[in-house]
Order: C-alpha cells, then structure tokens, then sequence
C-alpha cells in the first residue's frame, strides 16, 4: 500500500512515508507551481491577453494550465524508449511506473504526447499551438465570451497561416492539431479528478 | 469539487503571479 506520485511534475514518484499528507501535498505544490507561474507569464505573452478582463484571465488559465503543461511538457514522454523523465531527471520506464499505479492517464499522456511530437512542429508552431489551447472561448466561468472568441480566431487564424506557410504540402498538419484540442480536454478532465481524490486522500 | 483549479490550489498561484503585472501595468 505504498503511496507513488506516478506525475513527472514531481522530483520522483518516491514518497516519504515519514511525511504526512499534508507535507506530500505541499512537497508536491512547490514541484507544480514554478511550471504554473511559467503558464502565467506565457500568457502574458500572447498578444491581447492580458487585454481580456482580470476575471477572464484567470478562468482562462484556471480551466487551462494543466493542458498548456501536457503541450509543454510532451517531451518528457519518450516514446521510444517508454520512459518518463520526472523533474528531478530521472527516468522511469511506463512498465516501473505502471507497478507504482499509473494507468489510463499515463497512457493517454504517452499516446498525445507521440502524436503531437510525430508532427515536427517548429518551436514558433508549438507556441502558437499553446496559445490556442489556452484561449479557448467555451471555457466555463468567463463574463465576456465575445472577446475570448475574437481572440481565439485571430490566434487560430495565425496558426493556420503560419502551418500552412511552413507545411505547404502537408495540410492536414493544422487539422490533426485542431483535433488535439478535444484530446486536451479529456486528458484535463481525467487529471483533475485524480488529483483531487489524491488531495482528498 | 465544482472547481479543481481552486481546489488544488491553482487558483491563489495564478492570481498572484498575474497581479504582479497587473500592478507593474498601473505603474
């Protein structure tokens, strides 16, 4: 019944059993939040964000910091080797992990993560990518839907001019990306609930 | 659990890390 962190968001999936709860969650929060605080500061970045009401911001980023970290952190899968390189630097193979109790998530991870990276984006793609992600109009919680929207579509409109300008001869490329967007969605549902229940418990 | 971000803490590192600029914006 030994506890794992099975996140790459940790220094390692080992935890201390001489710590309680308490001290996990807060060990666990001070490996999450300098990847958070980089999310925000990306935000910050896309031009007329920070445009958008404080309210919006912060639903924005709320609802879609966990999908920015899988898009920004799909590297640490290796789909090759099916290894996960946690923060601290280690590796873990998916076989060790899935002793330690990771499962449908993982493996989620891991497909998303093979199929974003086989598309060969440029970093200036992947960043436009993630601006999309994060500006999404049909997030719950926003007061002015109009302006995230107009904001959407001049991003998604960038994305595809800018793919369709590097990838002339591969135009499915924007589509598939379009398509990753629900994927983000489940990926977040699922992820929520685990850590909740893992804060709970 | 209607809002994980806030449940998770999320919420409070957001808020802060805007509101930096936020008051660097009024200066």
């Amino acid at each position: 019944n030994r506890l794992y962190l099975v996140c790459p968001m940790n220094i390692s999936p080992h935890v201390n059993l001489h710590k309680t709860g308490h001290e996990v969650w807060e060990e666990f929060s001070h490996c999450f939040t300098p990847a958070v605080r980089e999310v925000v500061e990306f935000a910050k970045k896309i031009p007329g964000f920070r445009d958008l009401s404080q309210h919006d911001q912060v639903s924005l980023l709320k609802a879609g910091t966990f999908e920015v970290l899988v898009v920004r952190f799909a590297s640490l899968f290796n789909v090759k080797d099916r290894t996960v390189t946690f923060l601290g630097g280690n590796k873990y193979s998916v076989e060790t992990l899935k002793a330690m109790g990771s499962g449908y998530l993982l493996n989620s991870m891991f497909d998303f993560s093979e199929k974003l990276m086989n598309l060969g984006l440029s970093e200036e793609e992947m960043s436009l990518f993630t601006a999309v992600v994060l500006v999404s109009a049909d997030r719950s919680g926003l007061e002015n839907v109009n302006s995230v929207e107009a904001l959407q579509e001049t991003l998604i409109r960038a994305l595809r001019s800018l793919i369709t300008r590097n990838h002339p001869n591969e135009s499915a490329i924007f589509t598939k990306l379009l398509l990753k967007l629900p994927d983000l969605r489940s990926l977040n549902n699922v992820h929520s609930e685990q850590l909740l229940a893992f804060k709970v418990h | 659990f209607s809002d994980p971000a806030s449940n998770l803490g999320l919420e409070d590192i957001i808020r802060k890390a805007l509101m930096g600029n936020l008051e660097e914006r009024q200066d």
